[in-house]
């Protein structure tokens, strides 16, 4: 078989400041699972590695450059699955993981289950040592600001649609730009 | 959301998604990303896909899967990823879009909002682009 990788950066309305970053981590991820394959790696060790150097990248929505929620916290979900024989693995809500797609193959590979969540997935990326990081460590500039309008814009609509009838009526140019992962 | 697939020399497929999920969600609140077949589904009688967008629109349709499945009904990569995400399109009004290949090396990527980075390599060539449309090819 002739290895193929292919990768994605995620898909919304992408600001033109975040354009040139975003084309760039996804070559370089690209490139990165592509040499995996081209030293005989597995497609499960290729993807993985895409995926964390997208995580390492600040202008992505996974790992460093994680959006944050409603509490100001970073919570990161991530899949990982092999075709082979269906072996799969992931995490929810996890915090302060550099890279969640790792504990993700971990779950796969170390336990009977297909999904840890929160507080339990944290146990267990402790329990296999994966280490920790800071929430700041995963927080850029970017995220904190966008939250910070985001909670500046759901006061206004709060004050102007004062029933949830209203707000849910809001139009879907709205809900397009603050609604995708 | 970020998401790879690939296909290796040994006809093996995977695929994985990370994500960080809404800006200002709910606490607790968990989109498509980490759910097997709507995040990412592998098999190496079919292929691989990673999807990203609306989580809750994602999940509704097991999107991941549906692409799978066209596939295993005979459609190319590419078709089955446009017809899937026209599917969500009609059934739940969600955008978004999916990376994919098929067992046999096929590609896929199709997205239904306005932009998506995406990037593959296959036979030396790395092809990327961001807008509708958009194809750049690089000779490795």
């Amino acid at each position: 078989f002739e290895p193929v990788v292919v990768i994605h950066g995620g898909a919304w309305a992408i600001p033109d400041k975040l354009s040139s970053a975003s084309v760039d981590g996804v070559c370089s991820a690209a490139r990165t699972g592509y040499d995996v394959l081209r030293r005989g790696g597995t497609a499960v060790d290729a993807v993985e590695a895409s995926v964390r150097s997208m995580e390492d990248c600040p202008a992505f929505d996974a790992g460093t450059g994680s959006v944050l929620n409603t509490k100001g916290e970073v919570e990161m979900d991530s899949v990982i699955m092999d075709g082979r024989r269906l072996q799969c693995g992931s995490v929810a809500c996890v915090q302060n993981i550099k890279n969640p797609v790792s504990l993700a193959r971990a779950v796969m590979e170390k336990t009977d289950h297909t999904l840890l969540v929160g507080k339990g997935a944290n146990e267990f990326a402790e329990e296999i040592g994966i280490q920790t990081v800071p929430t700041d460590s995963l927080v850029t500039d970017d995220a904190r600001e966008e939250w910070l309008q985001f909670m500046k814009f759901k006061t206004t609509v709060n004050v102007l649609f004062r029933s949830r009838a209203e707000q849910t009526a809001l139009p879907s140019t709205v809900c397009d730009t603050v609604g995708h992962d | 959301t970020v998401g790879a697939v690939a296909l290796d020399k040994f006809g093996n497929t995977a695929a994985a998604t990370s994500t960080g999920g809404i800006t200002a969600k709910r606490p607790g609140r968990v989109g498509d990303s980490p759910i097997v077949g709507a995040g990412a589904y592998a098999d190496n009688e079919s292929g691989a896909v990673s999807t990203t967008g609306h989580g809750e629109s994602i999940t509704k349709v097991c999107l991941a899967r549906e692409v799978t499945h066209l596939m295993e009904t005979g459609l190319a990569a590419q078709v089955a990823s446009e017809t899937a995400l026209q599917k969500m399109a009609a059934r739940v009004q969600g955008s978004g879009g999916v990376v994919t290949v098929s067992k046999d090396g096929g590609i896929g990527k199709h997205f239904t909002t306005e932009r998506m980075a995406w990037a593959w390599i296959k036979e030396g060539k790395l092809h990327y682009g961001l807008e509708c449309g958009e194809n750049f090819v690089i000779n490795l």
